[in-house]
């Protein structure tokens, strides 16, 4: 199977 | 303040049909380079990056940056009290309350005045760094929407692989599997038709097809559209029209 991953992951606040 | 007069309403109409099943509320961040808006969907899966620049709007004036805290239900409402053809001018103070919405017709012989209320939204913006895309794949709007409404309905997600020998899109479900391979195609008569594969290096990813399927309702705003991939990294799926563009960034699913 497949796990959702989070965009916060990948991209951080300003 | 704000004022900002655009030809046709049905760009803005469009826009709002594209963003607002993912996002509910925003701010319309206006600078005097135009008006933009970036966005996560709940459940920080999906960002949404408009930009409508100050050049797309005749005229186009903004004193001071805004944030104009929107509910895009709300907006959507409004806007649907525009004909696609209408002149459409938007119009704030600064520190502003409200803001006012004017629909003309083309032959000016009906004004419609409409004034929403804002809201103050608190909403953290994300940085995206500057990438340099491993594949980057342009390909008719309307045949990514068709790929992403058929797999739909074999899976929840798509395995999208871009490789020298094309761009395959796979899904495997319950019911069983289906996949779409795209060549490279050259089409000099209708340049949105062709599909073009910029590769660096294979890229392999899965994604949720219920926000692509969402993404996809940007493609009455543009010809084509633009899928760019690197492994493991969010995707983004640009529509670029005529004074901005509507981008689209999903994170990437992983391997359990």
């Amino acid at each position: 199977g497949s796990q959702q991953r989070a965009l916060d992951f990948f991209f951080k606040p300003k | 303040m704000l004022e900002a007069r655009l030809a046709q309403a049905a760009v803005l109409k469009k826009t709002l049909d594209a963003i607002k099943e993912l996002v509910t509320d925003a701010n319309f961040d206006c600078s005097d380079g135009g008006i933009s808006l970036q966005a996560m969907d709940n459940s920080h899966v999906a960002l949404v990056s408009l930009l409508l620049r100050a050049d797309g709007f005749e005229p186009y004036r903004c004193d001071r940056n805004l944030a104009l805290g929107i509910n895009l239900n709300s907006l959507s409402k409004v806007l649907r009290s525009a004909q696609n053809e209408d002149i459409i001018t938007l119009k704030a103070a600064d520190d502003p309350d409200n803001l006012s919405l004017t629909f003309e017709s083309q032959n000016q012989d009906r004004i419609s005045e409409y004034e929403m209320k804002l809201m103050d939204i608190d909403q953290e913006h994300l940085g995206i760094p500057e990438t340099a895309y491993a594949a980057v794949i342009t390909m008719p709007a309307a045949e990514f929407q068709r790929i992403c409404r058929d797999l739909s309905g074999i899976s929840e997600s798509v395995t999208i692989d871009a490789s020298k020998d094309g761009v395959k899109f796979a899904s495997a479900g319950d019911i069983g599997n289906g996949s779409v391979t795209l060549k490279q195609t050259h089409n000099p008569e209708e340049p949105a038709l062709s599909t073009s594969i910029e590769l660096s290096e294979s890229v392999t990813l899965t994604f949720s097809l219920k926000y692509l399927v969402n993404f996809t309702k940007a493609t009455p705003l543009a010809g084509a559209v633009t899928l760019q991939m690197s492994n493991d990294v969010p995707l983004l799926v640009e529509y670029k029209m005529e004074g901005g563009y509507l981008r689209y960034y999903l994170a990437p699913k992983i391997q359990d």
